[in-house]
């Protein structure tokens, strides 16, 4: 679904240069789900967000499907991200002026897409927020927003989803229902979910691990539960 | 070092009405490590915020050392929270314009103090971030960020800390450094923290563990670890 090949991110220059990437090589397959784990700063959000087109990088290729993402003009690779690709950030980025419910069909509004009523029924449901969901993020408690995240990332049933530590705000039981959710869209739907974490409980539940370590990949599991 | 006495916190009003906080009584030893854990919406960071006078109660009181803080006006608040009160946010909420080690000195550089220059220097240490102290925000890792936050908190040796969530988004290592060096500032330094958590290896390491369900305390355990 999704794969880098030779991906480097370089910030900065000279002395000050940091190797994000260090010449990744990933591949991520339709329909499975792959964790993503590493010390802090190792690099898996700056994976994610050149994965999902959000960033550029500095040498090598990354693809979704079959489409390499530098060949795409700033418009082209919007309407992919917009159509293909959902994206929970680590820090929620929901819009402060929207409540959660608008915040959630936001993508698909964008797209002019009414998206599938009862999947987007579904998804608001699992939230757990009843209510809430009425009310703008700045009301909401911590891990609230975080499942609005969530929920946004799945509501227009993208191809692929790249999720930057979902449970990281919440406690175990709403981490729990999350995983128990996303896992659903890759059975059920055949969704493809890429997600960082730093929680082993949470990597035990894919069905490959992947760990990052200074920018490279220097380790895999398949399988990780007996 | 800080309580609150029957405070109850109640957002909107009529069939809106959040109860966040339901007369709450609780109290935070001077030089005690306390954990308060709960689901996600249960209070936590409204407690944190109110018990640190970063927002007001609708009923009940809150005290820091015997100061009850409604007796306070805004600038007094301002200056007791400056001088006495360190807060490590869910959101980080780091001054994106400043780099690290200046987000980190921000509230003793506003107070006109010097702080401690070894201690400072310490602080900085722990957070691990190298060079990278002189980087702003939003060129550092969520993890990092974090890092910065807790240090922030740290730094001016405040009589009180209250912490929500500081290792949420960092791998283990990085999270017991945060808790060890926490707990270095409770034992050496007779510091008091009040951190919220929603990982049981880390209340583990609490004096002290408080429950909250719906705006209100069900349990305690002291000294969690046998
Ligand atoms: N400004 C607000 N207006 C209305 N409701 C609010 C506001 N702030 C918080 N709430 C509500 O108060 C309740 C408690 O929120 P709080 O942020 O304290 O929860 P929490 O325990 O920190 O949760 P989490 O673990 O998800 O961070 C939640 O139901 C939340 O939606
Ligand atoms: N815009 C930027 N400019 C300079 N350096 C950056 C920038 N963004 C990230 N970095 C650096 O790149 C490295 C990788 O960052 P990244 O955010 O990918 O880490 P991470 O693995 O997600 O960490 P965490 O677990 O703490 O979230 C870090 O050292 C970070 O400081
Ligand atoms: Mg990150
Ligand atoms: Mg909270």
């Amino acid at each position: 679904a999704a794969r880098a090949v030779g991906a480097t991110k370089i910030y900065g220059a000279g002395d000050t240069e940091v190797r994000a990437l260090d010449a990744i090589d990933v591949s991520f397959e339709q329909g499975r789900f792959t964790a993503i784990m590493g010390p802090s700063g190792s690099g898996k959000s700056t994976l994610m967000h050149c994965m999902a087109g959000l960033d550029t990088v500095t040498g090598g290729q990354v693809f979704i499907g079959d489409t390499d993402l530098s060949t795409l003009s700033e418009r082209d690779l919007t309407l992919l991200r917009r159509d293909h690709v959902g994206f929970v950030f680590q820090a929620f980025n929901l819009v402060p002026t929207l409540n959660a419910i608008e915040n959630i069909t936001l993508p698909m509004d964008l797209a002019g897409a009414d998206g599938d009523p009862a999947w987007i029924d579904e998804v608001v449901d699992t939230t757990g927020l009843g209510d809430r969901v009425k009310h703008r993020p700045n009301e909401l408690s911590g891990g609230q927003q975080q499942r609005v995240a969530v929920a946004r990332a799945l509501a227009g049933k993208p191809q692929i989803i790249f999720a930057d530590e979902p449970t990281g705000n919440v406690d175990s039981n709403t981490g729990a229902e999350i995983l128990d959710f996303m896992g659903r869209a890759v059975t059920e739907m055949g969704q493809t979910i890429v997600m960082v974490t730093h929680d082993a409980a949470v990597a035990a539940r894919a069905d490959r691990v992947v760990f990052l370590v200074d920018g490279k990949i220097v380790d895999e599991l398949a399988d990780p539960t007996p």
